[in-house]
């Protein structure tokens, strides 16, 4: 099954220098494998050039371009194997407001192949919503879940 | 197929039972710290078989299971059931586990190993592997994870 | 020199204990020694239970539980030892409203004896500044640094 | 003791000559992803010595060097400038770093040991150990770093 994963890297790496240049407006990236001889064996390595940077560690990159790319390289996957839901667990902590919406609108942009359930403290986040629902805990350590009318929908009272 | 419900017993901060309604789009989950939002994405995982990465949030069975607070007295048991929905069928997928240690899994119903539920998943491109779930912290490991774990990523797709 | 670290766990921990209270409006805190026999050796093990709660295993805190609670004991360990400066990076970003304004509210009380540099992309944050900077990259990968004036101020012009 | 000044050239994003003046009091950073914001702080870390924790982020020498973008070629050396002032004097710490690996050290214009620096500094009360800087991310490992290293910052502060 060499012939199939030589394949889903291709595709993969295809659609990842896509929507790195669409979250991050320009820039390049690559996924490649370490060892070009062993493609049996060998691990793969992924690659991001922020626009106008010369980037040789991936470690030098800045929290907010570790998390983008991070999301170019999962939705790559996704779109060569769409998977019928997603469930993102704050991350969009590290974005600033720009990468957000970029990120925000791509993901919009999927949302009729794939479900996501997303967990943040992000107001700009929850504007993207098609349901809300809220925690919290009356009693103490015992949650409780509750759905919120969004507000765009005039009514916002949240419902018990 | 998507996610189309959620019920708890005893699984961490839900003594009671709770139900969670989904559909498809984009469902948002806000709420203070502390008050269990990711508890909620542990319960997916945990009854679709546990984490892909190994995380430090408690992987004993004891750690899943409701521990008390000063009101109410620790449960022996966690019991999670996700209901997947497509256009032809629904499928309900249960985990219980005891402080004992025994688990048990069913798929509608019926007492099954975890890997069948695992194949029947694989059928309708759910993967084992759970890359499609990003835990909280772990957006920003991905770009400095090691070249075997990213192939691993790869190959699940594939 | 066994007096003087046993001196500093013992003090360490009551002002622990006090700022856990401050910023978790209750709860119980606790720094000791893993193996009380051994003080020369022994490891310092956190133990930190919010309101209402019975946590055994400190990995099952929340991410924002988790990072007040550091900031408890950071800000314990300035009180037993005041540093001159204290420099933050994005500590805000697993924190919600509520937790926010009480570590904010907790920092302004010592701002007089300690200079803080925070970076963050909040805006409750920067409500707190007394002089905020920004960083632009108008030439790719080069970072100039400009002086913004508080809005409180008046007048909002970055200053070149 | 505050920092009052931070001049840097040459290291990390800064190609051209910064000044960038502090004050006693909350001083913010902010600006988009990438733009230098955790630059400047490990800029502070550099010219003092270096990280705490070892971090990702590029640890060798030549990490700290502007390496070049489309337009700019990279440079041969980073050099940071720390002043710090107190009510009766000033002490300017100077870091510089050369492609080739060397480095050196100078307190108030006087070329000397890094050793040397970290003794003035810990009369003034400023920790080698640096538990002072909080790294990007780092807030969240605290509560599950080993006991050792729970101890190091007591110590470090006794
Ligand atoms: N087995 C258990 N029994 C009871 N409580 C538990 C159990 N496991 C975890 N908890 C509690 O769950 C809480 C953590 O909940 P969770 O991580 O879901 O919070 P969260 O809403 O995601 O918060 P944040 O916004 O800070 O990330 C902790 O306070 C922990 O004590
Ligand atoms: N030696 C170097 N030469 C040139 N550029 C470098 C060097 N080291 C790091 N960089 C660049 O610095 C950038 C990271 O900057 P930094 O981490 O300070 O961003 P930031 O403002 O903190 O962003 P965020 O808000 O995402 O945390 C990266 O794009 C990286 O390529
Ligand atoms: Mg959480
Ligand atoms: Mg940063």
């Amino acid at each position: 099954s060499r012939q199939r994963f030589l394949s889903a890297m291709a595709e993969v790496n295809t659609y990842f220098k896509e929507l790195f240049v669409t979250l991050f407006k320009g820039g390049t990236a690559d996924v490649r494998l370490l060892d070009e001889n062993d493609p049996l064996e060998s691990g793969v390595e992924v690659l991001a050039q922020p626009p106008g940077k010369k980037v040789g560690n991936m470690g030098l990159l800045s929290g907010g371009e570790k998390s983008l790319t991070s999301l170019a390289f999962l939705f790559a996957l996704f779109r060569y194997k769409p998977t019928p839901f997603c469930i993102l667990d704050e991350v969009d902590a590290a974005l600033d407001e720009a990468n957000l919406i970029r990120f925000l609108d791509l993901m919009k942009t999927i949302k009729s192949d794939t479900q996501f359930i997303i967990i943040t403290h992000n107001y700009r986040t929850m504007e993207v919503a098609d349901y809300i629902y809220g925690t919290t805990m009356e009693e103490p350590n015992v949650t409780r879940v509750f759905s919120m009318k969004m507000e765009k929908k005039a009514e916002a009272e949240p419902v018990a | 197929m998507y996610i189309k419900r959620l019920e708890l017993q005893g699984f961490k901060t839900f003594p009671e039972r709770t139900k969670v309604i989904f559909n498809p789009g984009i469902t948002i989950i806000i709420g203070p710290n502390g008050t269990g939002k990711s508890n909620i994405v542990e319960a997916i995982q945990w009854v679709l078989g546990g984490h892909r990465q190994k995380t430090v949030r408690g992987e004993k069975t004891e750690d899943a299971i409701f521990n008390g607070t000063q009101k109410r007295p620790s449960m022996g048991m966690a019991d999670v059931t996700l209901t997947l929905q497509n256009s032809e069928e629904e499928l309900q997928i249960n985990h219980r586990a005891f402080r004992t240690g025994e688990s048990e899994y069913r798929l509608d119903g019926k007492t099954v190993r975890l890997r069948d539920i695992q194949e029947e998943l694989w059928k309708k491109a759910i993967s084992e592997n759970k890359y499609y779930v990003i835990e909280q912290g772990a957006i920003g490991t991905f770009v400095t994870s090691k070249p075997v774990e990213k192939r691993a990523l790869i190959e699940e797709a594939a």
